[in-house]
């Protein structure tokens, strides 16, 4: 573990702390798309089913739950929630998020480790973990206001990944020359898709 | 192996 990834995990788990405070506090999920969170519970739920399986220490696994619990009550409060789910911007959050499902899963077939259940699923994960946001970028760029809350999970999820190509680079110098060109390209397509949002986010 | 080393990741 370098300090390169613990920031990036402290930032991905601050990201969606500042998601859950805005829900929780607002009872609002306004701004938020749910498309984009049920993409996330998705990803988790592909890369962490070795959760049972593999033990690889207390802080991983600890990890592994807390996204997988937070991204399935997220989604549940937009969904099941009687306050929250009203205020879900159903008609703006149009973005056919099953296309971006398909082409993952499509693409972890084709390219992958091993072509085994579990590294299929893996690619998978990675894949549509990089796309996973254009749900939530198309709607900022519909919506008027964007509460700062929303902006500041946006602004974190986009920062977790930076600092992730960050410990890749770290790893390759440091623990020889693995081929984690999945990671890599994955990494740096999801952290590119926030250059726009990064854009105005500072510019505004 | 090479992937053994990325599912230490999260």
């Amino acid at each position: 573990m370098n300090a390169f990834r613990f920031l990036g995990d402290m930032t991905h788990l601050f990201s969606v702390l500042v998601l859950l405070l805005k829900i929780y506090a607002t009872k609002s999920c306004s701004g938020v798309s749910r498309k984009t969170q049920e993409l996330y519970m998705v990803v988790f739920l592909a890369r962490y089913m070795d959760l049972f399986t593999d033990y690889i220490s207390l802080y991983n696994s600890v990890m592994k739950v807390v996204f997988i619990t937070s991204s399935a009550a997220i989604v549940w409060c937009m969904r099941r929630h009687p306050q929250v789910r009203r205020t879900y911007d159903k008609e703006q959050d149009t973005f056919r998020h099953v296309v971006l499902v398909a082409a993952a899963f499509v693409l972890a077939l084709i390219f992958n480790e091993r072509f085994t259940f579990r590294e299929i699923c893996w690619a998978f994960s990675i894949y549509l973990e990089a796309v996973a946001i254009l749900p939530q970028l198309v709607l900022l760029q519909r919506g008027r206001n964007v509460d700062n809350l929303t902006g500041q999970y946006v602004f974190f999820l986009g920062a977790y990944r930076a600092f992730y190509i960050l410990n890749w680079i770290y790893r390759y110098f440091t623990e020889g020359h693995h081929s984690r060109w999945i990671s890599w390209l994955s990494g740096l397509v999801q952290t590119g898709l926030y250059a726009d949002f990064f854009y105005y986010y500072f510019l505004r | 192996e090479t992937s053994s080393y990325d599912k230490d990741e999260l």
